[in-house]
């Protein structure tokens, strides 16, 4: 459906730009290394499932790339451009994010297995995986527009995954209710950002913080 | 029909 296909291409969007910006301006100034070391780990952790899964090819190449691009990006966050700097702002303290979500994720899931538990564990990870950089955001007060896209278009994904959500249950009965839930909690983390997004950004104001 | 739900989504 539209919101499903609208999803998955604002999550492969929000990936284009921010390789973009590493790429073309050689740094990665006010990007969370936390934040993206925390998206490997959901990537792997959820996408895992393609070794003994499979649905489709489009699945398939999707899966592949966002866990490639997500280790990739770490990547050049290490070794290619380095950033000490930004580095000292992101203090987020992820090991409670971590943690949070591996005891959220034995108490909900939808069998005690395995391949279930990681599911849900990255449901959660997922869910608060961008804490770290807007907490950056917050500590530096403003950030370049093309950042701001890329958490945008982030957001963008698990919240037109909602509506996607609400179809696929009224035409075919599907409730993840996990997916559901965490998604939610997701777009209520983002929607601060959102509203800043909307009235600064899109009106042609740089992104600073009230 | 299985037990668990079928993931599907990304």
């Amino acid at each position: 459906n539209i919101f499903r296909a609208a999803g998955d291409l604002s999550h492969l969007i929000s990936i284009l730009i921010l390789l973009n910006t590493i790429q073309k301006s050689r740094s990665i100034a006010g990007i969370s290394l936390k934040t993206q070391i925390l998206y490997v780990l959901v990537f792997l952790t959820r996408y895992l499932d393609l070794t003994y899964r499979y649905v489709s090819i489009y699945n398939t190449l999707m899966k592949l790339f966002f866990i490639s691009s997500s280790i990739y990006i770490v990547y050049l966050m290490i070794y290619k451009f380095k950033n000490t700097e930004t580095e000292q702002i992101d203090t987020f303290p992820i090991e409670y994010l971590i943690g949070g979500s591996f005891i959220l994720s034995l108490i909900f899931n939808y069998k005690f297995q395995f391949g279930e538990i990681l599911w849900s564990f990255s449901l959660w990870l997922e869910s608060v995986a961008i804490l770290p950089q807007l907490f950056m955001l917050q500590r530096t007060g403003e950030a370049r527009t093309l950042t701001t896209h890329y958490i945008f278009a982030l957001g963008a994904y698990r919240t037109l995954y909602i509506p996607n959500w609400i179809f696929r249950w009224i035409s075919e009965g599907r409730v993840d209710y996990l997916a559901i839930f965490t998604g939610i909690v997701q777009t209520i983390i983002y929607s601060d950002f959102f509203y800043i997004y909307y009235h600064r950004v899109l009106k042609g104001f740089k992104f600073e913080l009230p | 029909k299985s037990d668990t739900l079928d993931h599907d989504e990304l």
